[in-house]
């Protein structure tokens, strides 16, 4: 399903621009949505500074792209009001990217049946299949769970679907709109002949028994284990939870085996970044002292320290036991360097030690808070299905907490509210376009092959309730009276989410609920830096700046023009200034002294020419006539 | 406690439902053709 022709094909980097008409909120998915591109594929993007062809983003009517580079110049790709979520951007710039609809594929009718007559009439040409001449499926599968597939209430003219998948299990797969599926990335991947990921860094699951390479350091009491099961727990991995029979590894340090004090390093292989900072994820489980810790570290390299500088970045405490722990580690590593997992016995008895499974790094930002909720299952439909996370703080200082509401009977809804803080008496109210990005973790090993749930809220300081008040005021002014579990009482300000964030059959789905916990990603940015993002373009030809030293006086103005410099000179109704360096000033009075005074030299000069000719011809015929006289005998000297 | 502002009003609109609903009648519902695309 990608159109045919290299010269449908972007440049693995394409330009772009945000133009101003974006929602605010838009804004900040289109570049959450460029950074799932970075991770998974090679496909980058950058600011437009000039490039031929570029993709203007803007709030037009509705979701929609072009397919493939159209080599316009500016390409318009619309992200309108309600379009402002992550997997609708990816879907719409991959149809920039080259691809058409997944159903429309030639085979489509082997793994789908099209109900025509179910269709809103004069919409069935939407359902028409591409032959392989114009669309080519890059030899893989056909993709029920692809990003760019309708769903079964495409185009419906009723209740009744218009697609039915030949194999049942998947007729409430097609049409997700979370994420990248597995194929839309090796398809993707495939047709830009991808290798690598600006971002991603690694990710080890420890299924192999090469542990992705990592070593033990030299120096500590012990050595990690790569183990299936520990007595003290845990009873089996994280990566599958102990399904797959005769798999399922991970890493564990014994702490029962040294004193107090203790310790045993896990170095990952070398990596190399390219971005500068980095978000280290893995799983964690704790089953000696209640004291024992994990220290991560980094070992970065230099050309004068080739053992590398050992620093410590985190101290992981207080690990819960009994169960895995999902922790994010935030690094900032400009050189080549290794990540280091420290062990630490503590004090207190220990039947077992801690354990480490599923372990992700890659060159992108930490969500700022995790809300994990235990025992998950039963909350779904159920009437104690409303639950609200911790308060938690954004980097701002304003306190905030996630509804997350399961008790409806198809949908799980997600909604942002601002709680009374600390803070408060040093904020900015109403709440200036804070971006709260809620994201249902997909738990799979590998980062590279998750599908989270993401939605992203903003703060528009200016949105207005019914009653007149401003939506996002403090939560003690605008807000209604809550307690915490603790007795605690706050305001709570009201809920902006959407009832519709996943289906209850999507969040059973996938790794969404593993080991019957859930984990919610939350971040919330100011991103009021985006208000304005339509930027002139750099130039990227370089002009030689001729004019440096070249000065043009009373105020004319440089130019090059066929390489040679110059000055435009200033001119008025009846002045003006010439020379190099408009230098002389002229003007029409000159002009008329000019011509009066040329005229009068004229005039004397033409005088001058007369009386000399005057002069001559009478002196001329004056000699004359006297030779004539003298040569005249009068012959006659008498007269008569 | 009060409602909640829902973004989508109760209902999981897909590209193509908040498409037609502007009126918009795209190729597949969310592409547009440029005049040069030939089916």
């Amino acid at each position: 399903n990608s159109i045919i022709g290299e010269e449908y094909r972007w440049p693995h980097t394409i330009p772009y621009v945000l133009d101003n008409s974006l929602e605010m909120n838009a804004k900040g998915v289109i570049l959450n949505a460029f950074e799932r591109y970075r991770l998974k594929t090679c496909i980058d993007f950058k600011p437009w500074a000039g490039e031929a062809n570029y993709i203007s983003v803007f709030k037009g009517s509705g979701c929609w792209s072009s397919v493939g580079n159209r080599h316009m110049g500016k390409q318009e790709l619309s992200i309108g009001e309600n379009c402002d979520r992550i997997a609708t951007v990816q879907h719409e710039f991959l149809h920039a990217l080259g691809f058409w609809h997944e159903q429309s594929r030639s085979d489509r009718d082997d793994y789908v049946s099209i109900m025509w007559d179910r269709i809103q009439s004069g919409r069935e040409h939407n359902f028409d299949t591409y032959n392989d001449q114009v669309s080519d499926s890059l030899n893989v599968p056909y993709d029920y769970s692809s990003v760019m597939h309708y769903s079964k209430t495409a185009f419906q003219n009723g209740t009744e679907p218009t697609i039915v998948t030949r194999i049942s299990d998947f007729m409430d797969v097609i049409g997700q709109r979370m994420d990248f599926s597995d194929y839309d990335l090796l398809k993707l991947n495939r047709l830009y002949n991808c290798t690598t990921s600006l971002s991603f860094m690694d990710s080890c699951n420890f299924e192999l028994e090469n542990v992705c390479g990592m070593i033990q350091s030299s120096g500590d009491n012990a050595d990690w284990q790569w183990v299936s099961e520990v007595p003290r727990g845990p009873e089996s991995d994280h990566s599958s939870m102990g399904q797959c029979k005769g798999s399922g590894f991970f890493m564990h340090f014994n702490s029962s085996s040294v004193s107090v004090g203790g310790t045993a390093m896990l170095e990952s292989r070398t990596l190399y970044p390219k971005r500068g900072f980095q978000c280290l994820q893995f799983y964690l489980y704790s089953s000696g002292s209640e004291n024992d810790q994990l220290n991560v570290y980094t070992r970065e390299y230099s050309a004068d320290n080739v053992a590398g500088t050992l620093t410590l970045v985190e101290e992981i405490k207080e690990i819960p036991t009994g169960s895995w722990q999902l922790y994010h580690v935030t690094l900032k590593v400009t050189n080549k360097f290794r990540v280091v997992f420290e062990g630490v016995r503590g004090a207190g008895a220990s039947l077992g030690g801690l354990s480490i499974d599923d372990i992700n790094l890659s060159e992108t930002q930490c969500p700022h808070h995790i809300w994990h909720i235990k025992n998950f299952t039963q909350f779904i439909g159920s009437s104690s299905g409303t639950l609200y996370s911790p308060p938690f703080y954004s980097p701002k200082g304003y306190a905030f907490q996630i509804h997350l509401h399961l008790s409806d009977s198809t949908n799980a809804g997600i909604y942002f509210h601002l709680i009374s803080g600390a803070n408060d008496d040093q904020l900015q109210w109403p709440c200036p376009w804070q971006q709260a990005t809620m994201t249902l973790l997909d738990q799979n090993p590998d980062i590279r092959q998750r599908m989270s749930n993401q939605r992203s809220v903003t703060t528009d300081p200016f949105m207005t309730t019914d009653n007149g008040n401003y939506f996002w005021d403090r939560p003690s002014k605008v807000g209604e009276v809550a307690f915490f579990p603790n007795g605690t009482q706050f305001s709570r300000g009201r809920g902006f989410g959407t009832s519709a964030f996943i289906t209850h059959k999507r969040l059973k789905s996938r790794d969404f609920i593993k080991g019957d916990d859930v984990y919610i990603l939350l971040t919330v940015e100011d991103i009021s830096h985006l208000n304005s993002t339509a930027v002139e373009p750099i130039p990227t030809s370089t002009i030689n700046d001729f004019c440096v030293n070249f000065t043009c006086e009373n105020d004319g103005i440089c130019v090059v023009q066929n390489g040679r410099v110059g000055c435009r000179c200033p001119s008025g109704e009846d002045w003006w200034y010439v020379g190099e360096r408009c230098e002389r000033r002229g003007s029409t009075q000159d002009t008329i002294v000019i011509a009066v005074s040329s005229t009068a030299a004229m005039f004397v000069l033409m005088l001058i020419v007369t009386l000399v000719s005057v002069y001559c011809i009478r002196k001329k015929y004056r000699s004359k006539t006297s030779s004539n006289t003298a040569d005249m005998t009068l012959q006659n000297q008498h007269a008569f | 406690t009060r409602e909640n502002f829902d973004v989508d009003g109760g209902i999981d609109q897909d590209i193509f439902d908040i498409n037609e609903d502007l009126g918009l009648d795209l190729f597949e519902g969310d592409i547009r053709l440029d005049g040069v695309q030939e089916r």
